[in-house]
């Protein structure tokens, strides 16, 4: 079934490889499946411990495509997608043989085999002694994807094996190489923010720094703005990671920030918590003893639910919140709806370009630092909004207009999922 | 058993018997290049004319460019050591066109030389 899939024409659409790199995509869905052999352990090391290195290495490509890689330890062997196996000489009923220690290590076939010769010193994660088996079983699922050698340095596809150094991960170059064949990762997102953060350096003086995030259904991004890609090991849980909070498809975050006001908020359905950044946990009751999480109409009154997303727009000292095509300029010092509100997000925020536009249900409104400009996502798109700056450059422009929609893999790069069972690690 | 003295047996020796031959001479070097496709083997008629030297010291210049050796065409002391290196047993590199030839029949084709076009 496997060799006749193999000849069936891939689905069109996307780039299938360029003839004079050697790449060429192997498969054409997105969860592909893989296990390691069970007559085919190595003898080296545990069996859950080569299990857990195999799972890392295929999240570790998952990170960085929109592939998924599932292991499945049930179906019949020739529905997996992907075998590994360790075997020394002749091997798995493979025409190749290997040549004892030294030399060739491991190679991957056409059909999703790879073979790793157990003559070599295989090590775990953990030595840096022998050959990383992470290492090699990161090249091989490289070539069963379809990517070839290459001789550039710092490439995980390079053909000799080079000790690693501490951290070893995909580079841009690799990254980019598999995303021709496979495409860049898409999809909305719940919320994006910046979270602010303020350290004391040596001095005890305050600096204040920030961090990009993502979030999507129950896992979360940090994205390195400066290295143009989400943190290595990411995305995690966010049960894991922000203690006290909706575990799931959060709608909106607001930071009201001002002079005396340092006040952080989650949104989900009809209820909001504020987020305790000291303790790096949800409060349980404010200053009154109230428990939270709160009702929105109580706390934000005249703010319909559920919503759609919200930021605070720190010089008006307003809240903007989104639902359907409305939008809602909240005083946070009067603590109510500015009188000429709600209205439609199209006149407020008016297009550039006529009918490029969002419209409606936003799925999220950014403020970002790094860019000091404001953005509304939806779908795989988002739109700009006109900042001062921009007006200075260009006085036409609308007031908070919205320049033409933009991709967002192209502005932010690799926020990719990875298969929910993978999610622990 | 195999040979070690740490309890984590990172310095586990392999066997004599279980090293991989070294590349050390012609006919290893050969090998190694015809595996990895950096040369191909030519039938009579192509190699009409051609030193069969020519042919080996073209390809070991070519590997030796790609792993940043003087390209000498020669099988000299650090070539040698490259082709000793760990490496992954799916082949480097095609062949550019004039030198392409067919693969052997009875030999199924790894990762790195796939044909171009499925019917």
């Amino acid at each position: 079934k496997r060799f006749l899939q193999m000849l069936l024409p891939k689905s069109g659409g996307k780039q299938e490889g360029s003839p004079d790199t050697g790449a060429s995509r192997a498969f054409s869905k997105k969860t592909l499946t893989w296990r390691l052999v069970g007559d085919a352990y190595s003898s080296q090391l545990s069996g859950d411990e080569q299990r857990y290195i195999f799972r890392l290495a295929f999240r570790m490509w998952s990170e960085v495509t929109p592939l998924d890689f599932r292991e499945d330890l049930t179906a019949p062997g020739t529905m997996v997608d992907i075998k590994l196996g360790f075997g020394r000489g002749r091997h798995l009923g493979c025409p190749r043989v290997f040549d004892g220690s030294g030399q060739e290590f491991a190679h991957a076939w056409h059909l999703g085999e790879i073979h790793f010769d157990d003559d070599e010193h295989f090590t775990p994660l953990s030595s840096d002694t022998g050959i990383s088996l992470l290492k090699v079983a990161v090249h091989e699922i490289g070539h069963v994807l379809g990517l070839p050698h290459t001789y550039r340095v710092g490439s995980i596809m390079q053909p000799n094996y080079i000790p690693q150094e501490p951290a070893f991960e995909l580079d841009w170059s690799d990254r980019k190489a598999i995303q021709r064949l496979y495409g860049s990762c898409e999809g909305s997102f719940d919320i994006v923010f910046d979270w602010i953060r303020k350290e004391r350096n040596q001095y005890g003086e305050v600096r204040v720094r920030f961090n990009t995030y993502f979030f999507r259904n129950s896992w979360y991004w940090l994205y390195e703005n400066r290295n143009n890609r989400t943190r290595y090991g990411d995305p995690l849980q966010i049960l894991t990671g922000w203690r006290g909070i909706p575990m799931q498809r959060i709608d909106a975050f607001v930071h009201v920030w001002s002079w005396g006001k340092d006040e952080r908020y989650f949104f989900k359905g009809n209820q909001y918590w504020r987020y305790d950044s000291e303790n790096d946990q949800a409060h349980t009751e404010d200053e009154q003893g109230r428990s939270y999480p709160k009702l929105i109409s109580e706390g934000f009154p005249g703010i319909p639910s559920p919503l759609d997303t919200a930021f605070y727009e720190r010089r008006q000292q307003l809240i903007y919140f989104f639902k359907e095509s409305l939008v809602y300029a909240f005083d946070v010092n009067r603590n109510q709806v500015l009188p000429s509100y709600p209205k439609k997000m199209s006149q407020v925020f008016p297009a550039i370009m006529p009918q490029n536009h969002p419209f409606r249900n936003l799925d999220s409104a950014y403020y970002s630092y790094t860019h000091n400009a404001i953005f509304f996502f939806k779908g795989n798109s988002f739109w700009k909004v006109v900042s001062d700056k921009d007006k200075q450059q260009n006085s036409r422009l609308p007031l908070n207009g919205l320049f033409p929609k933009q991709s967002i893999s192209e502005k932010w790069f690799d926020v990719c999922d990875v298969h929910t069972s993978t999610l622990n690690m | 058993e195999r040979l070690f003295h740490s309890r984590d047996r990172s310095d586990l020796e392999p066997s004599p018997l279980s090293r991989a031959k070294p590349i050390a001479d012609l006919h290893a070097a050969q090998n190694f290049l015809l595996k990895y496709g950096w040369s191909k083997v030519s039938s009579p008629k192509e190699s009409a004319g051609v030193p069969v030297g020519f042919t080996l010291a073209q390809a070991v210049r070519r590997f030796q460019k790609a792993n940043r050796l003087p390209a000498s065409g020669k099988l000299d002391s650090p070539t040698l050591a490259a082709m000793n290196k760990p490496r992954c047993g799916v082949p480097d590199t095609r062949l550019p066109l004039r030198d392409a030839l067919p693969t052997p029949p009875a030999q199924p084709t790894p990762l790195g030389l796939q044909p171009r076009a499925r019917q």
